[in-house]
Formats: structure tokens, C-alpha cells, sequence
């Protein structure tokens, strides 16, 4: 495994963990899209579907089962803790899952490398997951203004993208026959809608300002 | 194609 890789699931990691943290210490969950929350347990839930059949190393169970368990307790905590629910912001929260979950499914079904369930589940989980960020992102242009924790979950999310596609062109040149179109296009995409947010982050944190963005 | 190799990703 490369440095990027590796740092790539170190900041996604870190992204879920500080969302966590935020969720079960101040037992809040203000300015977090559960609609995305949702979508990111599903594409956990899709993905690893070889969780039990192909063993790749440790470490890759260990993180998948990380990945599973921390997304289903966040919509556990945000859907069923008393306290936490209070804090959802649902009423700005109304982006329609399957607006992003159809066309992934129909694309899936379409655009794969091999058509087997497990092979068009684990095609889909990459396309949802390049777009499961926007209700994410569309409360934070609701909301405007967002507190430190959810700035930098976000920003984690987006290093991670962002590590994950050096990752690749590393593995590219390193690796015999490493071509994975779908993967990095998909890849590509989800950076590409952190863009904008990453912008005003950057621009918030040197000015030394409260991030809000734009209406 | 090794799938399992391919799908080594998290």
C-alpha cells in the first residue's frame, strides 16, 4: 500500500470519526444531512458485500467493518437518540435520495465490468457514493453558517477524494495492468463537487474568519 | 482480472 492510499483512509477515517465525536459528545448533529448519512450507509452496505467471501488483508477488514459500523451508528444516533434528533436540522435537510439513488442503480446496471449482483452492487456503491455528499452540501448552502466539526468533516471527506486519486495515479505507474475507468470517474466527480466548498474553507481558514458560504 | 485484487480499496 502507497503513502496516499494510506492517507487517504487515515483523513476518511478521521472524517467519520470527528462526525462521530461531535454527534456523541455534544449529542448534536446540526448542519449534518442525514439524507447523506443514509446514502453513505448504503453505499457501505453494497460495497463490502465481500466482506465475508474475499479476504484481502487485515487491515482492509478491519476498516470495512470501521466503515459499516460507524455509518450505521450515525443514522442510528440521528434517527433514533432523543437528543441527538432534536438537533437535525430536517426542515432544510430535504434533498430526495432518489433523485441520486435511481440513476446510480440504472448506471450500475448499465456501466459495469462484469454483470454479477455482487459485481453491479459494488459499481453502484461507486457511483452513489460520488454523489452521496450533495444533500450534504446543499444544507450548508441552506444553513450558511457551519460550526467548526461539520467544516471539518467535510474537509476530511474532500482530502480523502483528493489523496484517493493521487493513490491511483501512483498505482497507475507502479502497478501492472491497473486501469480502472469507473472507479476514477467516479473519483473525479466527487472531488470535483468538493471544489467549491474546499475554496471557501481555505478562504475562511486564512482570513482566520467563521466559515459561511455564499447564498 | 482478479476481482478481489482489483476491489482492494476501501
Amino acid at each position: 500500500m502507497n503513502a496516499f492510499r494510506l492517507a487517504g483512509d487515515m483523513t476518511h477515517l478521521i472524517s467519520v470519526l470527528v462526525l462521530l465525536l461531535k454527534i456523541h459528545t455534544i449529542k448534536s448533529c446540526a448542519g449534518i444531512s442525514l439524507k447523506t448519512q443514509e446514502l453513505y450507509a448504503l453505499v457501505f452496505a453494497t460495497r463490502y458485500l465481500d466482506i465475508f467471501t474475499d479476504f484481502i488483508s487485515l487491515y482492509n477488514t478491519v476498516m470495512k467493518l470501521i466503515f459499516l459500523g460507524s455509518s450505521f451508528s450515525i443514522v442510528w444516533y440521528m434517527r433514533r437518540h432523543k437528543l441527538v434528533q432534536r438537533s437535525y436540522d430536517k426542515d432544510h435537510d430535504t434533498f430526495r435520495h432518489q433523485l441520486l439513488v435511481l440513476p446510480c442503480l440504472i448506471l450500475a446496471l448499465l456501466i459495469h465490468e462484469q454483470f454479477t449482483f455482487k459485481e453491479v452492487m459494488w459499481t453502484f456503491s461507486i457511483y452513489l457514493e460520488a454523489v452521496a455528499i450533495l444533500p450534504q452540501l446543499v444544507l450548508l448552502q441552506r444553513t450558511r453558517n457551519i460550526d467548526n466539526l461539520t467544516g471539518q468533516y467535510v474537509f476530511f471527506l474532500g482530502a480523502y477524494r483528493s489523496l484517493y486519486i493521487l493513490n491511483w495515479i501512483y498505482r497507475y505507474f507502479t502497478e501492472p495492468h491497473y486501469v480502472h475507468w469507473i472507479t476514477w470517474i467516479s473519483g473525479l466527480v466527487q472531488t470535483l463537487l468538493y471544489a467549491d466548498f474546499f475554496y471557501y474553507y481555505i478562504s475562511s481558514w486564512k482570513n482566520n474568519v467563521k466559515l459561511t458560504l455564499p447564498a | 482480472l482478479d476481482k478481489a485484487k482489483s476491489h482492494d480499496e476501501l
